[in-house]
């Protein structure tokens, strides 16, 4: 799975994830990629793009669970992409994956469970990032 | 002017060390970077962070090393379906498709979807009628063929698991898939 996220001058966000689901898989199953709330997000709080088991994103909406954090729980970006990807429900069904994410004031949040991520960020608040393994 | 930023991902996984080469690693790397400068070069010019995440993410979607576009996985009947969308936050307006074959990129489908119909989700042949309609780009079979990920098909089979594209033996999602 592909994602990206984004926001420009005018503060708007976006989000777009792609993928051709899993080795082997069903013919006709979906992954969370293209249901919103799940892989996928975006509002006037942050833009949300996942990557991992879909099934996983799907029964939690983890991406949709970011924005919510940040709105209802007045939480910041990593606070709500952390809690999101590493905690709450996606804990609780033992989900793999991870997530990347920017909110309105241009900041980044790249958070995953798993032990990588092919990762990359770029701001113009300095952000400069490009990683794989989790303890970089 | 506000702050601009742009994220991407390529997959999450097991990915351990061992399991790529050097020159791997480095192709990758220099991908990513690639990658995120060009959507950041699109944020500072003026561009819109939907037009920055749609041109990052067909670009993957053009890349075989990435599961999406010409590098997807094959499903159990060898063959490739593919979804994606797009969501815009400022009017909570998203496309996506699910389960297209053929499409070259999936991603700008979903683009059309959310901008040229009343539509949230179009699947299957429908999505691919669609994408006839409004000359989206196909592309045959072989163009999303890769070695790689036939190797990974057989391997998957042979132990009847299902499998994220970049996991190891002994991370299999789930077991039978029919």
């Amino acid at each position: 799975t592909v994602g990206a996220v984004a926001v420009d001058q005018f503060g708007h966000t976006a989000a777009a994830t792609s993928t051709g689901g899993m080795t082997n898989k069903r013919i006709g199953r979906v992954g969370d990629t293209p249901v919103p709330g799940a892989g996928n997000y975006a509002n006037k709080f942050c833009a949300v793009s996942g990557t991992g088991v879909g099934e996983h994103f799907l029964r939690t909406l983890a991406c949709y669970e970011v924005a919510c954090r940040m709105e209802f729980g007045e939480m910041s970006l990593e606070e709500a992409g952390r809690g999101s990807i590493c905690g709450g429900r996606f804990k609780e069904i033992d989900g793999s994956g991870g997530l990347v994410a920017v909110d309105t004031l241009g900041n980044v949040c790249l958070c995953f469970n798993t032990e990588g991520m092919y990762r990359a960020a770029r701001s113009s608040k300095g952000v400069d990032v490009v990683a794989i393994y989790d303890d970089e | 002017q506000g702050s601009v930023a742009i994220a991407i991902h390529g997959g999450a996984g097991t990915i351990p060390r061992n399991s790529m080469t050097s020159e791997m690693d480095a192709e990758l790397r220099s991908v990513l970077k690639e990658t995120v400068e060009s959507g950041y070069n699109i944020l500072t010019q003026g561009g819109t962070a939907l037009d920055a995440v749609e041109k990052v993410v067909l670009q993957m979607e053009d890349n075989p090393l990435f599961n999406a576009g010409k590098g997807s996985v094959f499903t159990s009947a060898g063959t490739h379906e593919m979804d994606a969308a797009v969501m815009e936050g400022h009017t909570l307006r998203c496309g996506g498709v699910t389960c297209v074959r053929g499409v070259r990129n999936p991603i700008s489908l979903a683009r059309a979807v959310m901008e040229k119909t009343r539509h949230v989700l179009l699947c299957g042949e429908g999505a691919e009628e669609f994408a006839r309609e409004i000359g989206a780009p196909f592309e045959p079979p072989e163009y999303f063929f890769t070695k790689r990920r036939f190797d990974q098909l057989q391997r998957a089979i042979e132990k009847n698991v299902t499998r994220l594209d970049h996991s190891v033996d002994g991370k299999e999602v789930e077991g039978k898939t029919g």
